[in-house]
């Protein structure tokens, strides 16, 4: 293909077709990475148990699971404003997460902020698994409440509580607890390691607490964020 | 807006498809599977200036106005694309949290001449 001068996007000089599509690759691999605002690709070391993805996924709304577990994206609510817009869904980090019958389940996420980027959370929410009594008679109706813990405190000690609500758990089933402001107050402190616990205690037995590092039940957190973006602040200052 | 056939001579659409689990990329993104990042190309000569339906942009207007009268810029015209849509994406961030959001703009629909 001859460019015509002065004009950059007619053409480039030929090229061998592989040499060309090796390039048109590492461009595409850039632009994904610079449009996600990551520096590299993301390695993973760990992987989510699939049936937990697939629960998360389903509860992000966004989309339907096809039978062979691909995922056919459907556009979900809207993020209002700008093109920063994320939805994000966290899983406990489980090596810091009490398994089996502890009076209540420590929960740590992990976020990472680049450095000059602050987020405004737009809506969290707080997604737990809670079983039914084993005793059939026994009122269907379990107090839940999820704390907030001092970053690096052991579990019971310093906690704030963040909500209680009252769980029907009829059946064995998935509770939401919205947690936007304790999130968005985590976030602008600058913290790395948001703790909470959540007690669903019925005759000093939780509810809600893991039954195994691989249960498709584990607990996630679920945030509609936006990036703020305070350097266009200060250059409409300067201007 | 046509799409690039093998010669190219005209400005038009070349369709490229990348399969993210080609370049296993695939761990980290969970939909979609790929990415059409199709690109524009080809020559815009002057009597093609404008065309197709860019006419609303700044530069086609006032490039039409210096045609109709007759004014030779020696300026040429480009071709770019003329309608984009947002890719939507889910993937593991480096904190293993699922992320989901609608990259605009990264899809390239048509192209035109400016």
């Amino acid at each position: 293909v001859s460019g015509s001068p002065g004009c950059a996007s007619c053409g480039l000089p030929a090229m061998e077709k592989d040499a060309e599509e090796r390039m048109m690759i590492e461009f595409a691999k850039q632009q994904l990475l610079d449009k996600l605002h990551l520096k590299e690709r993301p390695n993973i070391t760990q992987t989510v148990p699939r049936a937990a993805l697939l629960i998360a996924l389903r509860k992000l709304h966004s989309g339907s699971v096809r039978q062979d577990g691909t995922l056919e994206l459907a556009n979900s609510r809207p993020i209002p404003t700008n093109d920063q817009g994320y939805e994000i869904v966290s899983f406990a980090d489980l090596n810091e997460t009490e398994i089996g019958d502890a009076a209540s389940l420590s929960l740590t996420f992990q976020f990472l902020q680049e450095r000059g980027q602050s987020i405004q959370v737009l809506q969290s929410s707080l997604w737990i698994y809670a079983r039914s009594s084993e005793d059939p008679h026994r009122d269907s109706r379990l107090s839940a409440q999820v704390f907030l813990s001092a970053e690096g405190g052991l579990s019971g000690s310093n906690r704030t509580l963040v909500i209680e609500k009252m769980l029907e758990v009829q059946e064995s089933s998935w509770h939401t607890f919205p947690i936007t402001r304790t999130l968005q107050a985590f976030l602008d402190g600058g913290q790395r390691r948001l703790q909470l616990e959540v007690s669903c205690d019925e005759d000093g037995k939780n509810l809600c607490s893991l039954e195994g590092s691989d249960t498709p039940n584990q607990p996630f957190l679920v945030a509609q964020v936006r990036l703020r973006d305070d350097h266009s602040k200060h250059t409409l200052k300067k201007r | 807006s046509l799409r690039c056939g093998d010669d190219v001579s005209v400005c038009c659409k070349r369709d490229f498809y990348i399969k993210f689990k080609d370049i296993q990329w695939h761990d980290w993104i969970i939909a979609p599977e790929g990415y059409h990042m199709n690109y524009c190309m080809g020559q815009c000569p002057q009597h093609l200036a404008g065309s197709p339906g860019i006419a609303s942009s700044f530069h086609a207007t006032v490039f039409s106005q210096l045609k109709v009268n007759g004014i030779n810029t020696a300026a040429s015209s480009c071709c770019v694309p003329t309608e984009r849509r947002p890719l939507s994406m889910v993937y593991f961030n480096s904190q293993h949290s699922i992320v989901k959001t609608d990259v605009p703009d990264m899809i390239v629909e048509s192209c035109g001449c400016t």
